[in-house]
Formats: C-alpha cells, sequence, structure tokens
C-alpha cells in the first residue's frame, strides 16, 4: 500500500510518467520537404507518451477494451503489455504546396495535430 | 481584396499550433519559397522548371484559413471555400496576339492535367486583373461595355460582366464563375478560355480588351489571370499522397523510404526473426 502524500503523490514508489499529450515541434525544412511545402514551415504536432496503468484516469477516456486490458495488466503483467497511449483527437492544419505541376495549391491536411491522449 | 495576417497577438487557445513564419518588415510572412530558389537542385539534366511563384490570392487564402484554425473555426464552412479542402491555382499560359488590330478576343490556357479524377469539383472561377489605364481614354467607347466569358470555341455562355469603360476604373480583380466550363471538361487535360466583347448597348462599336484594361503586355507574375479549382478531396495518407506529387527523384527526400543500407539490413534480419 502506498501512502499519498498531500499532493496526492505516492511514497516509496518512483511515480512513472502518466499517458500525456507532449510537445513535437515539426521542422518541414530539416525534414527535406521544404521544397515542396510553402508554408508552414513548421507548426507543433504533439505526440503522446507515457503509460496507461491502472487505475485508468477517465480523462484518459479508455475504452472499455482498454479498461478491461489494463485489469487484466495489473493483475498478472506476463498476461497482457498495458493499453497504448495515443492519440485520441486530432485536428487538421493548412498547408500550401507545390504540386508536380508547379502549380500553388492550398490544401487541409487532416490529423496533423494531436489535440488529445488517451488510453486504447 | 484585403490581407488577411498573422499577428503575434493572436494568440487563441490554440495558438501553441502556430507556425512560425518569419515575418518580413511589412508584416505580410515571409514564406520561404516567395522567392522561386531551387534553380538546379536535384535535377541532373540541368534544365530545372523555375519553382512556382505563389500567387498573392493563394498566401491570402491560406493566411485566413490558417487563423480559422486556430480559432477553432472549420475554414471549409466559409462560403468563399465552398465546403472545399483542397484549393489548387492555375497561372495563365496563353499569349498575347501581337497584332495592333483591337483585341475583341483574348483566350486564357490552364493546365489542369494535376487535378483528379477522384476529387469532387466543388467550385472553379477565373480572376482576371484588370489594369487601371494610366491616362484616361480620349475617345471612350460610348455606353456600358459587356465581357463575356465562353470555352473556347463554345457558343456557351459561362459568366458576363458589364463595365463602364468612361469611368476610370481602380486596378482589381474581375471574378468570373467557370465551374460548369470545367466541370464538362473531363477528363481534366487543358482548360481553354475565352473572353469576347461583344460591344455595348445598342449599335455601338466593339470595345478593345487592351483599352478595358484586359492586355497583357508588361503584367507581373502576380498579375496573371488565374484559375481557381475548389475540390473535396478523399481523406489520403500523407504519405500517399507524397508518393502521387512527388514523382520526382526528390521524391526519396525525408521520405520513409530513405533509409540508410545498413539500417533496411537491420530491418530484414529483425523482420526474419519476427
Amino acid at each position: 500500500t502506498a501512502f499519498a502524500n498531500r499532493h496526492g503523490k505516492r511514497h516509496g514508489k518512483k511515480s512513472r510518467l502518466r499517458c500525456s499529450k507532449k510537445p513535437l515541434h515539426v521542422n518541414f525544412k530539416e525534414l527535406g520537404w521544404d521544397d515542396w511545402i510553402i508554408a508552414p514551415l513548421e507548426y507543433e504536432a504533439y505526440h503522446c507518451e507515457g503509460v496507461c496503468d491502472f487505475p485508468l484516469r477517465s480523462h484518459l477516456e479508455p475504452t472499455n477494451h482498454a479498461i478491461i486490458q489494463t485489469l487484466m495488466n495489473s493483475m498478472d503483467p506476463s498476461s497482457t503489455p498495458p493499453s497504448c497511449c495515443v492519440p485520441t483527437k486530432l485536428t487538421p492544419i493548412s498547408i500550401l504546396y507545390i504540386d508536380a505541376g508547379n502549380n500553388v495549391v492550398y490544401k487541409q491536411y487532416e490529423d496533423m495535430v494531436v489535440e488529445s491522449c488517451g488510453c486504447r | 481584396f484585403q490581407l488577411a495576417s498573422i499577428g503575434s497577438s493572436t494568440k487563441g487557445p490554440r495558438s501553441r499550433r502556430e507556425a512560425k513564419v518569419a515575418r518580413s518588415p511589412r508584416g505580410i510572412p515571409a514564406l520561404a519559397s516567395h522567392q522561386p530558389r531551387l534553380p538546379q537542385e536535384a535535377q541532373p539534366g540541368g534544365k530545372a522548371q523555375q519553382r512556382a511563384e505563389p500567387h498573392e490570392y493563394m498566401l491570402s487564402l491560406y493566411r485566413t484559413y490558417s487563423i480559422a484554425e486556430k480559432l477553432g473555426i472549420n475554414a471549409s464552412f466559409f462560403q468563399s471555400s465552398k465546403s472545399a479542402n483542397t484549393i489548387t491555382s492555375f497561372v495563365d499560359r496563353g499569349r498575347d496576339d501581337l497584332s495592333p488590330a483591337p483585341l475583341r478576343r483574348q483566350k486564357y490556357l490552364f493546365d489542369v492535367s494535376t487535378l483528379s479524377d477522384k476529387e469532387e469539383l466543388v467550385g472553379a472561377e477565373l480572376r482576371l486583373f484588370r489594369k487601371a489605364p494610366g491616362h484616361r481614354l480620349s475617345q471612350p467607347p460610348p455606353g456600358l461595355s459587356s465581357m463575356q466569358l465562353f470555352p473556347c470555341l463554345s457558343p456557351r455562355l459561362l459568366d458576363a460582366r458589364t463595365l463602364d469603360p468612361r469611368e476610370a476604373p481602380p486596378a482589381g480583380w474581375e471574378v468570373f464563375d467557370v465551374w460548369q466550363g470545367l466541370q464538362q471538361q473531363q477528363p481534366w487535360k487543358q482548360l481553354c478560355l475565352e473572353l469576347r466583347a461583344p460591344g455595348g448597348r445598342g449599335q455601338q462599336p466593339l470595345p478593345d480588351l487592351r483599352s478595358l484594361g484586359f492586355g497583357r503586355r508588361g503584367r507581373a507574375q502576380q498579375e496573371k489571370a488565374l484559375l481557381v479549382v475548389f475540390t473535396r478531396s478523399p481523406r489520403k495518407n500523407l504519405f500517399a499522397e507524397l508518393r502521387e506529387e512527388r514523382g520526382s527523384p526528390r521524391e526519396e527526400r525525408g521520405s520513409p523510404q530513405r533509409v540508410p543500407q545498413e539500417t533496411q539490413q537491420q530491418f530484414k534480419t529483425r523482420r526474419k526473426r519476427r
């Protein structure tokens, strides 16, 4: 049994990073894509990182399957891995680029930015 | 038209996502490719196609919709976007008739072969820059002039505008709806549109398109006619799109396929082990 301190954190056990959204700065120039992308040349995409361990918090919006898998993992870690920390909501960004015909194109690309992370 | 600009103070709740587009002193984002670059890069033959210069209209679209995204507004709801998620611009490839005779008809040519038939065409417009005459015409054509737009060699009217040549107009863009013209052109290769000046009301002489500000001579790249096509594309994987659009040797730059041989070998070994 771990005792919670006044901040709600557990003593005596190194707390592991819970599943959450972390920064991921994308620089198209560094990717070598600036020869076709006009704008933006960089943007914040974010990524999901951390563990989905028992008990799962509601803000992680776990699926029923993730709840079961997490429970199974907590009872017997060798039976199944914990559920995965993945993007649960993604949003688009606008990109202005040059296509194969050397025409300038505006396009809204779906699923380019992580809005929230969860356990699945 | 007014430019939308991304001000540094527009930090909405989603501003963390904003792109750091370098700014020019005039406050207009100095987009990296504003100047044609990469003259011979990755083109061993040496004959490089000059990189397209983004038209101010396209930059303006990008800025406006990017701001909307930051504010959490779906840009495809904008009336101007015609619910499209892709807007492609084609620059006029036509040339002026050099004869000194009055210009009664002007052709505009666009290579639209890159449009895919898998995309749903939701709108198309021809944007023609009408130059303000440097001096007032000594003998302007009397009455109103009707500008009519047709597909080349076709009597089917696509759109029309009425201009008063006696009024010195401010320079500006005339926008013609050419959706129907493009819709009936599939499969898309070349689109040829013709601006005709059929004359004013009554029996007045036919106006010269040059005197109305539609001549091509001395036009900057930004003033060339622009065909803007609005499409709704099915959701696609970014890499699938890259493969389609970057069918050149440059395709491999930065793509996931570009993996050192050593690493490829590691992948193979790992796959075998699995």
